[in-house]
């Protein structure tokens, strides 16, 4: 079957993962996607909320997004 | 502010700084100025003294390159990440570097690169991450004017922490 590109929400939510891998130590798990996605994602989502003073609501908002897009220092904010 | 987990620092004031390549972006007495600014701003506030070295290896080594570098840790392209440092220690340790997909720059056009270079030192002397939006330290990039730049005052508590207070002043 034709493989479609991923839609907006999908690009996003990639783009996340590696942004709360590489600067909140996000770790790649040998649970299926989905079960990380309710447990350590929310975690590091709202680590992040935290730090940048957003609303914590531990998912994928617009202004979460909005700092994810923003250009930064590559050094972690959390330590390894 | 913050500071790396067991605090680490450099275990003298006297440091050395050499850089390594020039980004084609600005002239080499722009990129040397920028930088030479970027490490007297926390000389200011500290009694660490920085001397320039031409050859051999320097606490802080400073270099351009894009994507894979040489650090197991590329850059992205142009925007996302413009630079990055490592904390006191030996070897990579204190090194600065900047991404050359980045356009740097010595005004407010592109990426301001005395204050990238002065975010980046403040790693290579031993600051983490800032959560303060108006600290230097705070992870995201936002322009001022270099010819008016002072401190904030949580980056310089951040970095008195580490080293203390500049004796000459």
């Amino acid at each position: 079957v034709p493989i479609l590109p991923p839609n907006g929400r999908e690009q996003d939510e990639e783009m996340a993962e590696t942004y709360l891998k590489r600067f909140y130590n996000l770790t790649e798990e040998t649970e299926p996607t989905f079960r990380r996605s309710f447990g350590q994602m929310n975690m590091k989502l709202s680590e992040m909320q935290k730090f940048f003073g957003l609303k914590v609501t531990g998912t994928l908002d617009a202004d979460t997004l909005e700092v994810m897009k923003k250009p930064r220092c590559g050094v972690p904010d959390v330590a390894k | 502010y913050s500071t790396f987990p067991n605090n680490p620092k450099w275990p003298t004031n006297k440091l050395t700084y050499r850089i390594e390549n020039y980004t084609p972006d600005m002239s080499v007495s722009e990129v040397d100025s920028a930088l030479q600014k970027a490490l007297q701003v926390w000389a200011q506030v500290t009694p660490l003294r920085f001397t320039r070295i031409y050859s051999g290896t320097a606490d802080i080594m400073i270099s351009f390159g894009a994507k894979a570098h040489g650090d197991y840790y590329p850059f992205d392209g142009p925007g996302g990440t413009l630079a990055h440092a490592f904390a006191p220690s030996v070897g990579i340790g204190g090194d600065a570097h900047f991404d050359e997909d980045e356009t740097f720059t010595s005004g407010s056009n592109g990426y301001n690169l005395f204050l990238v270079a002065a975010h980046e030192f403040g790693h290579a002397l031993g600051l983490s991450h800032s959560d303060d939006p108006g600290a230097l330290m705070f992870p995201i990039y936002s322009y001022t004017d270099p010819n008016s730049f002072s401190l904030p005052r949580d980056d310089v508590r951040g970095i008195q922490s580490l080293y203390g207070s500049n004796p000459d002043v």
